[in-house]
């Protein structure tokens, strides 16, 4: 990819990221941790995101899926039912 | 719908506005608040009454504030758009707050805008104890849903909801208007005022290294350094030398204030940093860094709020190497190369799981751990868990630093 294109593409990763660790969507201890995040967390998590607004579940940040972050919002988390963490929990 | 875990205790609340945002008329914001209110007072026990007079101190259950991009409370708005508007759920302090941003350009019968009614209603619910539901359509889902019909009724699913809180009514609540008298100056308030007051003269003059708290504690090229007032302690690898306090200024030239908020060493450099009220001075070993103001320079170059009256902690954490400035119960990371806040910060203290707030000092010790410093005590931090090893004081500082028993 050009390069542009490429930055352009981490910034929307990066933006999304922090918005699923605002709103309770990463299973981590902490926003501090943002820097830690394995790929696969961060599938899991936007497959959250997406099940909480009836979204596909593509695990991307597909259009459709940044298009829903920006909507006009509470900045309140939001609260995922315990079965939503799937194997996780259990495995900890 | 989803409950928080925590909810009032009773069903008599009250709430306060702090302020009124100038897009509308004050008057307008009260109906449509009153409002707000009655829509969850319709269906259950619960009755809200407004407190007109307050003290600095909380003094409503609910407490209604407009407020933009950062406002003391750890989440800071973002402009115009996105996040609208904040609450806490039920409890002490904070808790039943509502944050609106008033970046939003707010109004109450126009299709243009963000409708005040919907957004407060939806706070509402968060501080009464709901958290966001899934239901597309319910109140308490968490995206704007824009203006609702002028006889707006609770959907189901928040009905369920707040009726399994507070159970179930069947007349019409209104929330009622009383004036209750400023409470300012009770005899609670007075006694915690003196307490402060006589804890601060006990301080002057002080050169006992035993039964007091202290300002600041850092390490600097592996020495502990321990500092109240104008003196500081230096704690050297194996223990204190000489528990003889010395001058602050007789070891960093020219220092100009008689003590200091926080102190930390910079990574690059070995620098160390002083923050004393909204200042903060560079040196480098024992003199100030060439051509630095003797006054120091203002906390806003660092990019934090013109508001923020002090730091109280300063700390690289050794966790991730990141440095970290603390004040009252928000934090913000700390870029050293930037000499600048990162981004998105401040974001609240809670994170650092079970550190009392607000904090005197934090620092890493030779062992390698972080120890968060209160009054005469120190928490010992538990890094990868982001927690305190233990909820009561891990021990005394006095008697770990300062060879005292």
């Amino acid at each position: 990819q050009p390069r542009t294109q490429r930055s352009a593409g981490t910034n929307i990763q990066k933006k999304g990221m922090k918005y699923l660790m605002e709103f309770g969507y990463v299973n981590g201890p902490s926003l501090e941790m943002e820097n830690l995040m394995s790929e696969e967390a961060q599938v899991k998590a936007i497959r959250r995101f997406q099940a909480f607004a009836n979204l596909p579940l593509t695990g991307r940040l597909d259009h459709r899926t940044i298009e829903w972050m920006e909507k006009p919002r509470c900045g309140n988390k939001d609260t995922l039912p315990e079965d939503t963490w799937g194997n996780e929990r259990k495995k900890r | 719908y989803v409950i928080s875990g925590s909810q009032w205790e009773k069903t008599n609340l009250t709430f306060r506005f702090l302020n009124y945002s100038p897009d509308v008329k004050f008057t307008k914001i009260r109906t449509v608040i009153y409002e707000a209110f009655r829509v969850w007072s319709q269906v259950t026990h619960l009755t809200f009454t407004e407190i007109m007079f307050g003290s600095a101190k909380k003094d409503a259950d609910i407490r209604i504030m407009f407020a933009q991009k950062f406002h003391h409370d750890g989440y800071p708005f973002d402009g115009p758009g996105n996040i609208l508007a904040h609450a806490f759920f039920p409890g002490e302090n904070k808790g039943g707050d509502a944050h609106f941003d008033d970046d939003e350009n707010w109004t109450v019968d126009s299709d243009e805008g963000v409708n005040l009614f919907m957004v407060a209603a939806h706070e509402f619910g968060h501080a009464l104890g709901l958290s966001h539901s899934k239901t597309p359509g319910s109140l308490m889902y968490p995206w704007y849903a824009g203006k609702q019909s002028k006889y707006y009724t609770l959907p189901k699913d928040d009905v369920e909801g707040i009726q399994k809180l507070y159970g179930v009514k069947n007349s019409n609540n209104t929330p009622v208007i009383v004036l209750v008298p400023n409470h300012e100056g009770s005899k609670e308030d007075k006694d915690e005022k003196k307490e402060e007051e006589e804890d601060e003269n006990k301080d002057e003059g002080f050169v006992d290294n035993c039964t007091h708290k202290f300002d600041a504690i850092t390490r600097i090229r592996g020495d502990v350094y321990i500092f109240k007032g104008k003196y500081f302690w230096r704690w050297e690898s194996g223990g204190m030398k000489d528990s003889s306090p010395i001058l602050i200024t007789q070891f960093w030239y020219n220092y100009p204030e008689d003590s200091v908020d926080a102190v930390f060493e910079r990574k690059k450099g070995s620098k160390i940093m002083f923050f004393k009220g909204n200042k903060y001075w560079l040196y480098d070993a024992n003199h100030m860094e060439k051509a630095w103001p003797i006054e120091g320079r203002p906390l806003t170059e660092l990019g934090l709020p013109a508001d923020l009256k002090k730091i109280d902690a300063a700390f690289t954490w050794s966790y991730n190497k990141r440095t970290y400035l603390v004040s009252d119960d928000m934090y913000w990371k700390f870029d050293e190369n930037e000499n600048y806040v990162v981004y998105d910060y401040p974001r609240d203290m809670k994170i650092w799981q079970g550190v009392p707030t607000p904090l005197d000092a934090a620092f890493q010790f030779n062992d390698g751990k972080t120890y968060f410093i209160k009054g005469k005590h120190y928490w010992e931090f538990l890094d990868s868990q982001m927690r305190v090893k233990t909820k009561l004081p891990t021990g005394n500082i006095s008697e770990r630093w300062m060879q005292c028993k």
